[in-house]
């Protein structure tokens, strides 16, 4: 067995079903998922409690294709569901692919009670195991008879949480470690407000405000919060500020802040605000272009998708990727369009916190992540955050 | 290209694809799905064929490629990287 990145702090968990399979009467369904529950209090100090009016550490969903994570189901077959690991938020959720045949056997379609046992064990803190014959190995294995948790899950079960576990606390996060964000009832995740200054605020102090978005255009830094803007040249010394439709001729009036901006190796360059997006020539807004912008999905961003964080060029392989909450995509050569099998899970960039407030490459080429009055730098060749950030973001800018 | 070749390209392809979505590549590759060095294929590939109870050959043979299309669960293999490490320390 393996351990997963993170067990629950207690033992008595609770789960609440956010909708059902067409596939089966409910009861049935209730009746697969309660059981798959209690293959894992066996001999354990486990237990599961039904909740239906608040949020539970394990929310239960089936759901088609792209379903608001950055892990979207592929139709029939293939990847059948998934989990996550124990924590606040998504985390311990554990998610179906309703485009499968799901059954009460493994000889009907797909035995819903095998996979959502594998999938708790997921929510519960455990990794798949190379072993085939244990719960957890990652393939469907399909199962006659009674079922019995193996001895190999038995020992990854009783390994995180013991037989007569005492309560333990979650320890406290450490800075620029992931950041698990709150639900909100409807079981979508919901992100603080930005702390921008509101209209009619003077410009507010660069080196101790949250940036909205910033990007190198044409060699300069381009700094946006609120509605104000900065530039940068290659020593990082901040200029006065300028509010933003005072340069950029054609951006709304009334536009309270940009969320993300990068120029396309055509020099367009490219705003986004909330779930609108608008393209400058220099800084006038394209000729022909709606002065109340286009909408996102025009780049095959999901309708449900209302704003995004970040925007940057990624030094590696020179192409844009988009940011939002939790997920990202990577866009085609064109920046036209997101590639097919994206959104994928932000997780992928190890110890970037999320939502990042914003996102670039800088004249270096170095990528760097920013949230509240904090940056991280990324190590491309390894793909995380480079040790000894996250750091201030005073200490960025050569003035502060 | 001729046909088998064309098979052949998209096999390669949809294994590397397989392999960075399941964590059998670490690394940029994992997101670019470009490899740094054909031996990471191959110990990718070998990793994921162990895994899979098949003969570890390190190409995408017809076998491997009966598992990619077996279904499973969506999560990462968890052991994927540290087989890799395993396979690396043996070798030394």
């Amino acid at each position: 067995f393996i351990p997963g990145t993170s067990t629950w702090p207690r033992t008595n968990l609770t789960f609440r079903f956010v909708n059902y399979t067409p596939d089966m009467p409910q009861a049935q369904t209730r009746k697969l998922i309660v059981d798959a529950l209690k293959v894992w209090t066996v001999s354990t100090p486990l237990t599961f409690t039904e909740v239906t009016d608040t949020m539970a550490d394990i929310m239960i969903l089936f759901a088609k294709k792209y379903h608001s994570d950055g892990h979207p189901f592929d139709g029939t077959g293939s990847v059948l569901a998934h989990a996550f690991f124990p924590g606040p938020g998504k985390g311990g959720d554990a998610h179906f692919d309703d485009d499968e045949n799901w059954s009460t056997n493994s000889s009907g379609g797909i035995d819903l009670l095998l996979v959502a046992a594998h999938e708790f064990g997921h929510a519960l803190g455990l990794g798949h195991s190379e072993k085939p014959s244990a719960l957890m190995y990652p393939w469907y294995m399909g199962f006659e008879g009674e079922f019995e948790l193996p001895h190999d899950d038995w020992q990854g079960i009783t390994n995180l949480y013991g037989t007569g576990i005492k309560d333990r606390t979650f320890p406290e996060r450490e800075k620029g470690k992931v950041k698990y964000k709150p639900n909100v009832p409807d079981g979508k995740p919901v992100y603080p407000e930005p702390t921008s200054p509101t209209a009619g605020d003077g410009p507010p102090d660069p080196c101790n405000s949250h940036i909205d978005a910033l990007t190198v255009i044409r060699t300069e830094i381009f700094l946006f919060i609120g509605k104000w803007f900065w530039r940068l040249g290659p020593q990082k010394l901040i200029n006065k500020p300028v509010e933003i439709h005072k340069f950029w001729y054609g951006l709304p009036k009334d536009l309270e802040r940009i969320d993300a901006v990068f120029e396309r190796p055509d020099n367009k360059i490219v705003f986004f605000s909330g779930d609108r997006f608008w393209v400058f020539n220099a800084n006038h807004l394209l000729s022909r272009f709606p002065v109340e912008g286009r909408p996102i999905t025009e780049f095959n961003i999901p309708a449900d998708v209302k704003k995004i964080d970040a925007a940057f060029q990624w030094s590696y392989n020179k192409r844009t990727y988009l940011v939002s909450g939790d997920m990202y995509w990577k866009m085609d050569e064109n920046n036209s369009f997101v590639e097919y099998d994206y959104p994928r899970d932000m997780g992928t960039w190890k110890g970037v916190p999320v939502p990042v407030d914003a996102a670039f490459m800088d004249q270096s080429g170095t990528t760097i992540f920013f949230q509240g009055l904090d940056y991280w730098q990324f190590y491309d060749m390894k793909m995380r955050v480079q040790r000894g950030y996250p750091r201030r973001i005073s200490h960025y800018w050569s003035q502060c | 290209a001729s046909r088998t070749e064309r098979k052949y390209r998209k096999l390669q392809s949809d294994t590397v694809k397989y392999l960075a979505q399941f964590g059998y590549l670490s690394g940029p590759s994992q997101e670019t799905q470009n490899l740094r060095s054909k031996e990471d294929l191959v110990r990718a590939i070998k990793s994921l064929q162990r895994a899979g109870g098949l003969p570890e050959t390190g190409v995408p043979d017809s076998r491997t490629e009966a598992l990619m299309k077996k279904p499973r669960c969506g999560n990462m293999d968890d052991f994927a990287q540290t087989g890799i490490d395993h396979f690396s320390r043996k070798k030394r």
